[in-house]
């Protein structure tokens, strides 16, 4: 899957 | 979050913390590529522009702050205030040639042809080599200091922990990202060298020469 939710990773 | 994801949030918090220390403890910032440190810098930056926009949690915030002061922190004592101490006839990388393939590549694979999103891939592709310069600084000295090589420990085990995390992610909560995977991977490599060199050398008590 496309990773363009929220960034919850730093 | 996952042990993974915070031991390796952890061992990149030490690394930077090790970096300042032996800059403020030795009034020095002999050895360290000032280079690499202006591409962490811009990696944060372009990374954490979210900072204002989306909040995920305390720490994810505290952390963003954390990093991005620091890399500016750091680079103002290499350029600044510890200045007469910086090695800048060994720390010649051409990070042009490092920012413009990476900056073309984020324009055309990324997860979409947003502003953000292209900045955020930009930060994921620079970060996989940021490192370069400083590697390359350590072959031309041809050594580094011990306090160096636990920076470079840390700061190489920390992604190596994010690859853990996202093999852990995929298989118990579904999620996957090609483009930090890949980046991840190839950031590990550009470390293997020197992770042979510091587990045979360093912790025997000797010094890193590179190249082996």
């Amino acid at each position: 899957s496309s990773s363009s939710e929220p960034k919850d990773e730093l | 979050m996952n042990i993974f994801r915070l031991v390796g949030d952890m061992s990149h918090l030490l690394a930077i913390i090790i970096l300042l220390m032996k800059m403020w403890k030795s009034r020095s910032v002999a050895g360290i590529s000032g280079k690499s440190q202006i591409l962490f810098a811009i990696v944060f930056t372009t990374r954490y522009l979210d900072l204002f926009t989306s909040f995920v949690s305390i720490y994810n915030t505290s952390m963003k702050v954390f990093f991005i002061g620091t890399s500016y922190v750091t680079v103002y004592f290499i350029y600044q205030h510890f200045k007469p101490t910086y090695d800048s006839n060994h720390d010649t990388f051409r990070v042009e040639f490092l920012i413009v393939p990476v900056g073309g590549l984020a324009f055309l694979v990324n997860h979409e042809f947003s502003l953000l999103e292209i900045l955020w891939t930009f930060s994921i592709y620079l970060e996989s080599v940021a490192i370069l310069p400083q590697l390359f600084m350590v072959s031309k000295t041809g050594e580094a200091e011990s306090i160096t090589s636990h920076y470079l420990f840390a700061l190489g085990s920390y992604r190596a922990l994010y690859l853990l995390n996202w093999i852990y992610r995929y298989y118990f909560e579904g999620f996957f990202d090609l483009i930090a995977v890949v980046a991840g991977c190839v950031q590990t490599i550009l470390y293997c060298d020197f992770f042979y060199l510091y587990i045979t050398k360093v912790l025997k008590g000797k010094k890193i020469s590179l190249p082996a």
